[in-house]
């Protein structure tokens, strides 16, 4: 963009490179270009250098969102469900929120649902471990929904602060598994009918336009709060996210930036938007 | 879908006309947004699409298909030569163990994959052997030795040990004492950015010479697949590709993308989480899904 000193064709095919190649999609591309044209005309807008502002205020007008702050409800537990597909990074997101709020003086609970992949129950423990809060886990094979049931069962008499629930990663063509994650939300609410109070789906940064269908479905089955976008750390953009937020009303609440404990972020829609051109 | 959008473009070319550039603008039009709306890299469809331009046009449409089918038919068969051969399985090394090592970033699948290969191979009658090669991502050992127990193959590990290059020798030399004539190595999920992460898998490389590195890539992923494919390849030269999670609704364009950027061949791709959901990689239906 800096290279053009006047807007025009090539500008424009440049500005479409950026986002498409952001993982925006070709349909949210060519909408937020044909705002930012909109703009341009009635702004009387002449330098192409003055074009990146417009492209993060477009982008940062849709992401923000006030419900996008992430923090606890005045439930006792709060209960946080994680769900998404396989190897998008819940396991590792929910040792990293345990740290959170116990270093915020909350008492945590991490409910280990993922009874199917081999060590996942192990992989969960070792981060309880870390972030020293409790886990409570069955066999591996055993159902899902009870060891949901048994931790938040846990939860109440101990006068846990929150509760994260680990769930198996997941295809949402599988309707047999949407199902499952159905019958865990069911059994939570057993105990708790506003349980759980928040559903993080968690999407891979790497991912394209695929995770705009991930989000659908999985919200269709599951009423989803948020959305944890994982490994912003790579080169990979994300940009998938303004199509969800537009299509979906999903707002972004976290973001992960590493495999660190402390590699947690609150999401900003004006960092998302200035790193677009980075 | 790709063909009937094709169909209604050229609906006035009726009966023996030529495909010429006026008429098949539009066409190309529809093909790129059909191939970034699959995944495939904005660079990639751009050249792509200049090759299908260059070898429609002028094109005698035939009396037995419509033009929009003969346009669909040059796009698959460009997709099908890019996407390269019908797989040829792993060549067994001539001095025995054949060493495979699995490279990607984090998550993509190469745990399950390595797992998956060994059950393969071994149901081809060789005697597979696995190393733990991640020592950083919590469990990953026990993960990779419940695969291995479920298989009945063999999982090396030297506990407490950082060493991932001694992990990897020892690994070797023990396969080899037990007569194990194929080793599959796990590595951690990387970044193609992270330098130091990005030197241990070539000082691996170097000190036990495998016979086949495989890049596992998860199908979903967008246009960031031509960056960490270019960078895995430029640091490791790597022999093949392996795209997993294909049992999802991905469109699976990062194939195209990953076989135009490093020319290498894409060799099996993963279907489930069972090991035994692998698949040789057939560029025909490949290139089918990517046009959806
Ligand atoms: N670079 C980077 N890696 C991450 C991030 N979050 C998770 N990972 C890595 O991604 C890989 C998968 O993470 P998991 O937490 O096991 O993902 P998961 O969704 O629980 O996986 P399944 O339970 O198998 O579906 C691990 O190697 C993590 O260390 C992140 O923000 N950045
Ligand atoms: N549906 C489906 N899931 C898969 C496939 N391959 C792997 N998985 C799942 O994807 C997740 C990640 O797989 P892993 O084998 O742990 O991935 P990895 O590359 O070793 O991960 P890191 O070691 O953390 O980098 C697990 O939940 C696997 O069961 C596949 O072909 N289809
Ligand atoms: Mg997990
Ligand atoms: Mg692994």
């Amino acid at each position: 963009i800096r290279r053009h000193v006047k807007i025009d064709d090539d500008m424009i095919d440049e500005l479409e490179e950026i986002l498409i190649q952001a993982d925006f999609g070709v349909g949210t591309s060519l909408k937020i270009i044909e705002n930012i044209k909109k703009r341009i005309k009635e702004e009387k807008i002449k330098e192409s250098n003055q074009v990146p502002s417009l492209l993060k205020s477009e982008v940062t007008k849709i992401l923000m969102s006030e419900e996008a702050r992430f923090g606890l409800s005045d439930a006792k537990p709060h209960v946080i469900m994680m769900i998404g597909v396989n190897g998008t990074g819940k396991t590792t997101t929910i040792g990293k929120m345990a740290l959170r709020f116990r270093k915020e003086g909350k008492k945590v609970l991490l409910g280990a649902s993922d009874t199917f992949r081999a060590a996942a129950i192990e992989q969960l423990e070792v981060w309880a471990d870390r972030a020293k809060v409790d886990v409570v886990r069955h066999a591996s094979g055993s159902d899902p929904a009870s060891v949901a049931f048994d931790s938040l069962k846990a939860a109440k008499s101990r006068g846990t602060d929150v509760v994260i629930i680990d769930t198996a990663g997941r295809l949402h063509t599988n309707i047999n598994l949407m199902q499952e994650l159905k019958k865990i939300r069911k059994v939570l609410k057993k105990i708790m009918p506003d349980a759980p109070h928040e559903t993080l789906l968690s999407l891979d940064a790497t991912t394209g336009q695929n995770a705009l269908q991930q989000a659908r479905i999985f919200k269709q089955h599951l009423d989803i709060t948020g959305l944890v976008v994982t490994k912003l750390d790579g080169t990979a953009k994300g940009g998938i996210i303004v199509a969800i937020k537009e299509e979906l009303n999903v707002p972004v609440k976290l973001i992960g930036v590493g495999e660190k404990i402390d590699d947690l972020r609150d999401f900003s829609a004006k960092e998302f938007a200035g790193a677009l051109f980075e | 879908e790709l063909t009937e959008k094709l169909n209604s473009i050229f609906k006035h070319l009726k009966g023996r006309g030529k495909l010429n550039k006026k008429n098949i603008e539009e066409a190309l039009k529809a093909i790129r947004r059909a191939l970034l709306e699959a995944d495939v890299n904005y660079r990639v469809t751009k050249k792509f699409v200049n090759q299908v331009k260059e070898r429609a046009v002028g094109q005698e449409v035939l009396k037995s298909i419509t033009p929009g089918q003969m346009v669909v038919k040059i796009v698959h068969d460009e997709l099908i030569s890019l996407l390269g051969q019908e797989t040829k399985d792993i060549k067994m090394a001539s001095q025995p163990p054949t060493i495979i090592m699995m490279v990607g970033l984090q998550g993509s699948g190469k745990t399950t994959m390595a797992g998956k290969l060994a059950r393969y191979f071994k149901s081809k009658g060789k005697l597979p052997f696995m190393i733990a090669g991640d020592v950083y991502r919590p469990a990953a050992i026990d993960q990779l030795q419940i695969l291995g127990k479920s298989i009945d193959v063999p999982v090396f590990t030297i506990s407490g040990s950082k060493n991932v290059v001694k992990i990897c020798q020892k690994g070797i030399a023990d396969a080899r004492r037990q007569g194990r004539n194929i080793v599959f190595i796990d590595t951690a999920g990387r970044l193609h950015i992270d330098e130091k992460m990005m030197d241990e898998v070539s000082r691996v490389k170097k000190a036990v010479n495998p016979h086949e590195i495989l890049f596992v890539a998860d199908g979903m992923t967008g246009q960031d697949a031509v960056n960490t494919a270019r960078e895995f390849n430029r640091h490791l030269e790597f022999d093949g590709v392996c795209l997993t999670k294909l049992d999802g609704d991905a469109r699976g364009g990062a194939a195209l993308s990953i076989a135009q950027v490093t020319k290498k061949p894409i060799k099996y791709i993963g279907v489930g989480e069972r090991l035994d959901a692998i698949e040789l990689f057939h560029p025909d239906r490949m290139a089918s899904r990517i046009l959806g």
